[in-house]
């Protein structure tokens, strides 16, 4: 179950996007799902120092404004980056 | 929506008219220039480990931008990208619930180097979704907030802050969470980390992503609308070994129905294997969703992925 401590430990959270975010034309349900396995574990890595994670947020933010997304906030753990985003 | 980016893949799933097929190009350019990881062969065509793209046919197709429309112009751009994928409508054609999906081969080159790569997938890499139409309204009301929208585009941004809680639209999405039980899906008997973060969204809707024990995520998206509520669930989360055996995924199942009472659904599950458990349990739910009538039940052998689809419509 979730804790109260869950909102405030974000690696990231855009509050001014939070606080503007309209969704009235957001009308659509179903998802477009993309996964894309650039290798199929870790160790295939010719250079596993430097990984998808390595790449900055800011770089994300930039990819994701080409889907018509935002971030809203982000959670890290030891194997991976969440990203709750807008729409 | 929601992005999930792990050291050597990435999940990304978004709602309403977004266009994520146009994040391809720079998302290959930036991985080149940042990583030097360079996927294209001879042929100008990309060729990473696995690609995956899929999709409920739209209510509103024509709402949606440029390519995504149309379920072939989808393909036809992705094969411009991609080299070896092929695509599969999944239901029935002359419905308007049909389930669109297109996956590349395998690049098999990746896994004669990697001799250790079934240790490290001990938990068989599953994926189940749920796609749920038709909500029953008390369980949509609850994802509703009409909280204020503030105006404050042009003051400086407030990115970034670590540690703060003053944030209307999380805090609502956590209370969200709680009341409506979508934090006890898992039994975590294991006792795993569990991280969770949620957004209510103005006038409605709702997103949450939960990652458990480091590595697994379930997410969910809601748009409660009247006329056209559709709620989805999707996980990775191995429940065997989080609930160290005491739940499955057909209960997984069950308690996301509970929620949200929908009048038809269709779920898809991938496993490597046939063999595997939650793959034949699945398979076999009819008479434990007694309030559901199954219309459809396909499986597709997708050379080293077992994939089920089935819907189900309220009796």
């Amino acid at each position: 179950t979730i804790s109260i401590k869950e909102l405030t430990n974000h690696s990231y959270i855009d509050h001014q996007l939070s606080a503007t975010l309209d969704s009235t034309e957001a009308f659509e349900g179903p998802e477009k799902l993309l996964e894309i396995w650039f290798y199929p574990t870790i160790s295939n890595m010719k250079d596993p120092a430097k990984t998808l994670r390595s790449i900055n947020v800011e770089k994300w933010v930039h990819i994701l404004k080409l889907v018509q997304c935002e971030v809203l906030s982000i959670k890290s753990t030891k194997m991976m980056d969440a990203f709750l985003l807008s729409e | 929506s929601s992005l999930f980016v792990y050291d050597h893949k990435i999940t990304l799933k978004t709602c309403g008219t977004t266009t994520t097929l146009f994040c391809l190009e720079e998302l290959f350019k930036i991985i080149k220039d940042e990583l030097n990881w360079d996927f294209k062969n001879e042929n100008g065509k990309l060729e990473p480990f696995k690609v995956f793209y899929s999709r409920r046919c739209f209510m509103f197709p024509a709402k949606q931008h440029s390519i995504h429309k149309n379920w072939s112009d989808e393909i036809e751009y992705l094969n411009k990208f991609f080299a070896n994928g092929r695509s599969y409508l999944v239901g029935r054609n002359d419905k308007g619930n049909h389930w669109n999906l297109y996956v590349t081969d395998t690049n098999k080159m990746m896994i004669k180097e990697s001799p250790q790569e079934q240790e490290e997938q001990p938990y068989n890499d599953e994926t189940l979704e749920i796609l749920m139409t038709g909500l029953n309204p008390n369980c949509a009301q609850q994802f509703v907030c009409n909280r204020d929208v503030k105006d404050i585009k042009n003051e400086p941004s407030t990115n970034n802050n670590k540690g703060d809680a003053d944030d209307e639209g999380h805090l609502l999405g956590y209370n969200m969470t709680k009341k409506s039980g979508l934090d006890k899906i898992y039994n975590n008997v294991k006792d795993v980390s569990f991280h969770h973060d949620a957004f209510a969204f103005t006038p409605c809707g709702y997103s949450s992503n939960v990652v458990m024990d480091e590595e697994y995520y379930y997410t969910l998206h809601v748009t409660p609308e009247k006329g056209w509520s559709y709620a989805s669930f999707e996980s990775n989360v191995p429940v065997n070994h989080v609930s160290k055996g005491e739940q499955d995924n057909v209960q997984v199942l069950k308690h996301v129905l509970n929620v949200f009472q929908p009048k038809e659904f269709c779920l898809t599950f991938f496993s490597k294997e046939m063999s595997n458990e939650s793959f034949t349990k699945l398979m076999n739910i009819v008479k434990q969703v007694t309030s559901y009538q199954k219309k459809d039940r396909i499986i597709y052998d997708l050379e080293d992925y077992q994939l089920l689809y089935m819907r189900f419509e309220r009796s």
